[in-house]
């Protein structure tokens, strides 16, 4: 499940 | 991280800094759409301000900061400093029809109903489409500065590395984020007639120049 609000990505 | 996530982000690096240069040492920022790049101030300051909440690395918060102070010294400079020869009359796309419907889609489809993550999904969509006042530049004008060119090619070489990089993550980390795939997506595709252009004349050492 893909984590929300954890965006690492620029 | 991966190779392709890597190299996406100094393709943004090389983009921001060349067409803050180019400014620079021409003094004159003729052939910019000052459109595009107050757009592109808004992406990084609805999508960066995770930086007060949500350390991640230090690559990262340096990362987002240089994007930011670039993003704005590039606005300041259109805007400010060499106002005089910003191309006003042919940067006439309507703005507000990108940044209405990109705003009401960012309340219907996003990941959660929260302020910050609305914001960053409103980010992700505006960049998506933030190049198009540019690119409709080009087309009324009929042409591009070569460095204009250079700047366009490595803004979009970023967001086609991305592409990859998520295809990686999605086999080798087993994520994917269908918001930024689907708007990353949209973003490369509109940069195909541009690379297109860019790979069969200005690399040939011509002038992107469109017919009449």
């Amino acid at each position: 499940k893909q984590l929300l609000q954890n965006h690492d990505e620029l | 991280m991966n190779v392709f996530r890597l190299t996406g982000d100094l393709s943004h690096l090389v983009a921001i800094i060349l067409l803050l240069l180019k400014i620079w040492k021409t003094r004159s920022c003729a052939g910019i759409s000052g459109k595009s790049q107050v757009m592109f101030a808004l992406v990084f300051t609805t999508r960066y301000l995770d930086l007060f909440t949500n350390f991640i690395s230090p690559y990262n918060s340096v990362m987002k900061v240089i994007y930011l102070g670039c993003s704005y010294a590039t606005v300041y400079m259109i805007y400010m400093k060499f106002k005089a020869s910003y191309d006003g009359n042919h940067d006439t796309f309507r703005a507000e029809f990108l940044i209405i419907p990109v705003g009401g889609l960012a309340f219907l489809v996003n990941h959660e109903f929260t302020p910050l993550e609305i914001l960053w999904t409103f980010s992700i969509y505006l960049e998506s489409v933030a190049i198009l006042p540019q690119l409709f530049m080009i087309t009324k004008t009929g042409e591009a500065e070569t460095i204009t060119t250079h700047y366009l090619f490595a803004l979009g070489l970023y967001r086609a590395l991305y592409l990859i990089n998520w295809i990686w993550r999605y086999y080798f980390e087993g994520f994917f984020d269908l918001i930024a795939i689907v708007a990353g997506c949209v973003q490369t595709i509109l940069y195909c007639d541009f690379f297109y252009l860019y790979i069969t004349k200005v690399l040939h050492g011509k002038k992107l120049s469109l017919p009449a």
